[in-house]
């Protein structure tokens, strides 16, 4: 059956290097995978498309309308077959980025272009309004990665993502649960046992840590993923790691969020 | 007469380091601050209250309704005297920042505290939806900053921003108009003649290049602004002499904002 994950984190943290990652490894086993951006930046998908910032599906319908779109105008090919998707963002100063998201996957429903092995969506979480956790209200998104590194305000971030997945998840349509907690590395003092120590008092754990490295930069300046590049490297290794925990995960939580101080006394006892 | 300014940005670009060191600058003067973060991190006001990330007005009115909130509730008193406040964040999954945001400002209203020489808002520039436009659609902020550097994502969120501010010029209540550019530098080649190309492109002007620091963090580790830690740093300087720019302007514009492939040609030809 198809398997729906969507990547929640605070903006910068490395959900997009992570998602065109994740999604470059799946495909090299042989699985069809559609990644569809839903941060206002339209990037998450670049990497897969040789450094070209895809069409967003937002503009399209502001240009056109979203009667005569195609497949064609708003799912773009990338690295070996990866089907590529940008919601976009609202329309500046008065739209709601949520209405846009739900609109995209409606329209790709339509298309009949909401299909794979894998969806992968990539989201802002910084902002954990009813507008971005549309895809968790509206049973898009069944299994939840937060990315996080082991600053106080990127936990920040995955915590209040967590309050709105337990919220969410009592509703009926709202299959969402958290699958787990992903560290993209800052290089800070302890950050695996500090990032995995948080894993588990929100009853999840850690299914991966990424280690910051340098040739996600060179990676990015060939206008290439990881995979792409340097697919013998050790950061390669790691995303592979990533894709294999993702595909064999059976794991789905309803997290239990914490309170801002006990947030903030975990991350100095590190 | 009051002066009511606001800046936006992309996240992480430093709008709260910016801003609190401006109003730290700018209380030295003499002048009643008021700050007020409108960013769902909530740590706009974090350096002026000494390290206290304070309660924000949408938890109080989440726990107790708006009612009897008073103003020793929601503002807090910071370095100099800067009276401080956090809106907050959303319900997670469910609630809209624009409406947290707003009621903030209603609720400071009501009870007589929205005033000062100097109101200035800290407000996320990665979404520019209705929501966190609302600081200029209802006419609260007159006088916008972009903070950018000069990433390409982060001049594409400042382009965003000015296509914001261009709609709602048009609208009776919105007073709102581009007052400059600050260039939050990143130190990438050419940085100040990129944005300060970018500001004169979109008919405006680059009014402060804030330099990268490693004081920042100093002061950051000893939870205080740079004007209190460092005060005879160039740092220190640079913020004052950014507040003897913000006193002393008049110019206030209509933004004309970039097309994508004009804004992208324009960050690889520096
Ligand atoms: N593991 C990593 N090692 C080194 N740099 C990284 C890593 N992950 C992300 N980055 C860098 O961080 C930047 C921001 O990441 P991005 O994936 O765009 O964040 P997000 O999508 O969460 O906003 C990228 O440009 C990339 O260069
Ligand atoms: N001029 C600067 N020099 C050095 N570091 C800076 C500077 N401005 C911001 N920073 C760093 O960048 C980080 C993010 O800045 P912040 O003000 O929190 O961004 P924003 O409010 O836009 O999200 C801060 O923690 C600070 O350490
Ligand atoms: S729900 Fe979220 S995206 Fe929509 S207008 Fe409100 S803050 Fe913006
Ligand atoms: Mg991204
Ligand atoms: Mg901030």
């Amino acid at each position: 059956t198809m398997k729906q994950i969507a990547l929640y984190g605070k903006g910068g943290i490395g959900k997009s290097t992570t998602s065109a990652n994740l999604s470059a490894a799946l495909s090299d086993q042989g699985l069809d995978i559609l990644q569809i951006g839903c941060d206002p930046k339209r990037d998450s998908t670049r990497m897969l498309m040789h450094g070209r910032l895809i069409p967003t599906v937002m503009d399209l319908v502001r240009e056109r309308g979203d009667r005569d779109l195609t497949v064609g105008d708003i799912v773009f090919e990338g690295y070996n077959g990866i089907r590529c998707v940008e919601a976009g963002g609202p329309e500046p100063g008065v739209g709601c980025a949520g209405r846009g998201i739900i609109a995209t996957f409606q329209i790709l429903e339509r298309l009949g272009a909401l299909k794979g092995d894998i969806i992968l969506y990539d989201v802002l979480g910084d902002v954990v309004c009813g507008g971005f956790a549309m895809p968790m209200r509206e049973g898009y998104a069944e299994e939840v990665y937060l990315v996080t590194s082991g600053e106080l305000m990127s936990l920040y971030a995955a915590n209040n993502i967590c309050k709105a997945i337990k919220r969410l998840s009592a509703r009926v349509k709202g299959r969402c649960r958290l699958a787990g907690v992903i560290c993209n590395a800052k290089n800070i003092e302890n950050e695996e046992e500090l990032v995995s120590d948080f894993a588990s008092r929100i009853n999840s754990r850690m299914v991966a840590f990424i280690p910051r490295d340098p040739v996600v930069q060179r990676s990015e300046l060939n206008k290439m993923t990881v995979i792409e590049y340097a697919p013998d490297s050790s950061q390669a290794a790691a995303y592979r790691t990533l894709a294999g925990s993702v595909l064999e995960n059976t794991r789905l939580d309803i997290p239990e969020p914490l309170e801002i101080d006990e947030l903030e006394s975990l991350a100095y006892e590190y």
